[in-house]
């Protein structure tokens, strides 16, 4: 006696397009480059069942089915980034040095449950 | 900046939005390394740069190019065999807690196209001073407590010389330690420069006013970013 509402697969947890542009921001003034990148985000649903291609950790599975069972009390999975890669970002400091700085965790290549 | 902008850029390991008061061009080693990393070959595996500079091959995850804020002890019209004479001081209050100092690499920067037909292959002296002691205003440099680190000659067609200071930039860590270097370049040794007429000595010396400037490249780890990368891994 699951609860079950389909899910169209436009509405599935997966990666969609950002572009973070540096100067939207207001860092124009001190970063060198890139002017922005492509960071993306994730968005979607994680819904029962879940499948292989959500990327969904065990714990996911077992809270979609309490979910399932319980909707008002227990919410679905979030949809969450999984595998991001870095950037390196140039530019200035206080004392006008360059500065090349690599950041991991920048970009967002595949998102999960 | 807002509470939200201070909280990205305290992750970004920044304290505040910097706000710079007169930038200089970027330094081509960074444009290189920047763009390489931008736009890598076709088939290059990512390399894992949370630890390490493959491109100058040490540990590391930050490059700074410090701008030189020393100021000219003497230049100009020759009084004696010295052409030039130059403190040099790079500011290491940027650094952070917990960065580790890989490498510092010195760079005099000449310029190319001011090459001096006048200096036809005249051989330059350099040395190159640690400063151990505050010196008096009106002092000359031959009175400072000085380490010499490096003497060498030159001949002014080389664009730039470059120059290990990793152990003594180490040191600059602590800022009562860092007094800065002293550079000086002379037309050979005191003798030969002596034996020049004084209007032949002034020929050579302008040639080195083609001296650009100088800047120190130096690499350090974030320990915080690299455990952080491995733990993950």
């Amino acid at each position: 006696s699951s609860y079950y509402t389909p899910v169209t697969p436009s509405n599935l947890c997966k990666p969609r397009r950002l572009y973070i542009s540096f100067s939207d921001v207001g860092w124009e003034n001190w970063i060198i480059a890139p002017q922005g990148y492509m960071a993306n985000y994730c968005l979607g649903e994680c819904p029962f069942p879940l499948t292989a291609e959500l990327n969904s950790t065990n714990h996911a599975i077992l809270q979609t089915m309490v979910h399932s069972l319980d909707p008002e009390g227990t919410p679905q999975p979030c949809c969450v980034p999984v595998r991001l890669s870095p950037i390196s970002i140039l530019y200035y400091d206080n004392q006008d040095n360059v500065v090349l700085r690599h950041y991991e965790d920048m970009v967002v290549d595949e998102c999960g449950c | 900046g807002s509470p939200p902008e201070t909280s990205l850029l305290k992750s970004l390991g920044l304290s505040a939005k910097p706000t710079p008061a007169a930038p200089a061009p970027v330094p081509s080693v960074l444009w290189r390394i920047f763009q390489g990393r931008a736009l890598p070959a076709p088939g290059d595996r990512a390399p894992d740069r949370a630890c390490r500079v493959e491109e100058l091959n040490v540990p590391g995850n930050i490059i700074r190019v410090f701008a030189d804020q020393g100021h000219f002890i003497h230049s100009g019209e020759p009084k004696t065999f010295l052409c030039l004479e130059k403190r040099l001081y790079f500011n290491f209050s940027v650094l952070e807690e917990g960065e580790q100092l890989t490498m510092a690499q010195l760079e005099i920067n000449f310029s190319h196209n001011s090459y001096h037909t006048s200096s036809g292959g005249q051989v330059f002296e350099l040395r190159l001073y640690q400063a151990l002691q505050m010196s008096l205003r009106g002092m000359s440099s031959h009175t400072y407590n000085h380490k010499l680190l490096v003497a060498q000659s030159f001949v002014q067609l080389h664009k730039s010389l470059l120059f290990n200071l990793t152990e003594v930039a180490k040191g600059w860590r602590t800022p009562s330690k860092n007094l800065g270097l002293i550079l000086e370049i002379s037309v050979g040794s005191r003798d030969s420069a002596e034996a020049l007429p004084p209007r032949r000595l002034q020929n050579l010396c302008a040639s080195i006013d083609s001296f650009l400037d100088t800047s120190l490249l130096v690499v350090s780890l974030n320990q915080k970013q690299c455990q952080a990368s491995r733990k993950r891994r």
